[in-house]
């Protein structure tokens, strides 16, 4: 009696779980659709069926460690922050808060966005798919995550550092027009992940996807001593690096509450 | 009539546990109360783009809210007035309803598409208690 068939089960009352009604395949797959509209995923995403979910990259084991360790199932029972596990990932008190604010958070996975024509100097350029998120969602913030290994190739570079990340606004003839975000300040020997503030940058890419040509990173020994150098060179993980310490973005958002009311006057 | 079918369908399971033939266990599934619904996104095979979790106990509420509303039903005033007009007016006035009074969240980790991943909180998709309304 337990025959797992339609995926949907009834407790009689008596812990045990007996099937209530076998569903044929045409009801079962309009039950499927109903939840799927339900959670608004109303279609299965491209390029995903059938394929192992690659939860071992930086960005989806993130978000999974934020749902192992940060979230309560609902107010009452959300642990104070300063109880909850920080994870791997090195959340801050800032980043606790922006989750516990936050009705949906996503990864963005950094592209290596080359643009024929556009000199790159020494620095990195990485582009993020921002099209997939909802125009009703306001954001509350977002970060620019890099992990950084104390594994330094050059001596030289050894010691303190400074990352900036600049959004590329002109990619015209070869020339390059950088609107600085952000900076933060770091050393070679200290492994873990870094974080910078690109909101701004988000929100900009979000109101105009057609302006999105991504950031530009650049990194100077903090003594000036050298000029630029590659952001590999001081111990940052790029993309041949191990994927689950690839660089990635992570989008705070909160629901404004119109998504919810269209849903139900379409249903 | 869906009750007269599945008892004389149901003539190889085991009496004792059968909700369609225990006295004991009609009496429960009359009252309103908490029922559980299991939704498995493993069983729907969705895990390969639905991340955590691999499903979720939605529950229901189900049953009828009869007089006198005890406290397990934690009927409003305004139920118990519903229910003492029914029984004067049977025919014209319903019964209170039997619904969720407390609601909760839950979150769901899902692949976008092959490379971004979204983690999203759904309010009021648990029910936690029920009640007659």
């Amino acid at each position: 009696s337990t025959e797992r068939m339609s995926g949907l089960y009834v407790d009689n009352g008596f812990d045990q779980t007996v099937v209530h009604r076998v569903v044929n395949q045409r009801e079962k797959r309009e039950v499927e659709h109903e939840i799927l509209n339900l959670l608004g995923l109303p279609d299965r995403p491209r390029n995903t069926h059938g394929r192992p979910p690659q939860v071992k990259r930086s960005a989806p084991k993130f978000l999974l460690d934020i749902y192992q360790n940060a979230l309560g199932e609902d107010e009452e029972e959300k642990s104070p922050a300063h109880h909850r596990k920080a994870g791997e990932f090195d959340l801050s008190g800032q980043d606790l808060k922006a989750i516990d604010q936050s009705d949906v958070i996503m990864t963005f996975a950094a592209h290596n966005h080359h643009v024929p024509g556009v000199r790159h100097e020494r620095g990195k350029r990485l582009w993020f798919d921002v099209s997939e998120v909802p125009p009703e969602e306001h954001i509350i913030g977002a970060e620019l995550r890099l992990y950084h290994n104390t594994d330094v190739r050059n001596w030289r570079n050894r010691g303190s550092y400074t990352i900036t990340a600049y959004r590329v606004l002109k990619t015209e003839n070869g020339t390059r027009e950088l609107q600085y975000i952000d900076a933060i300040n770091a050393t070679t020997g200290k492994e873990g992940w870094l974080t910078l503030n690109v909101s701004e940058a988000l929100e900009h890419w979000v109101n105009n996807p057609d302006g999105n040509r991504g950031l530009y990173l650049s990194v100077h020994p903090a003594d000036r001593s050298v000029h630029e150098v590659r952001p590999e060179d001081v111990g940052i993980v790029g993309f041949r690096g191990d994927a689950d310490k690839q660089p990635f973005m992570v989008g705070y958002f909160k629901s404004s509450g119109k998504r919810e009311s269209k849903v139900r006057q379409k249903r | 009539d869906a009750r007269r079918k599945k008892k004389s369908e149901s003539t190889n399971w085991d009496h004792r546990n059968n909700p369609y033939t225990d006295s004991a266990m009609q009496y429960h599934s009359r009252t309103c109360k908490i029922q559980t619904l299991y939704v498995s996104f493993r069983d729907l095979q969705w895990q390969d783009w639905i991340i955590a979790p691999d499903g979720y106990d939605a529950y229901y509420c189900s049953g009828e809210c009869n007089f006198p509303l005890n406290a397990h039903m934690n009927a409003t005033n305004h139920a118990i007035v519903q229910t003492l007009v029914h029984l004067v007016s049977p025919g014209k006035v319903p019964k209170p309803c039997c619904a969720p009074t407390k609601l909760s969240a839950i979150s769901v980790l899902y692949f976008l598409d092959e490379s971004n991943v979204i983690l999203k909180k759904y309010k009021n998709m648990v029910v936690k208690s029920c009640g007659c309304h």
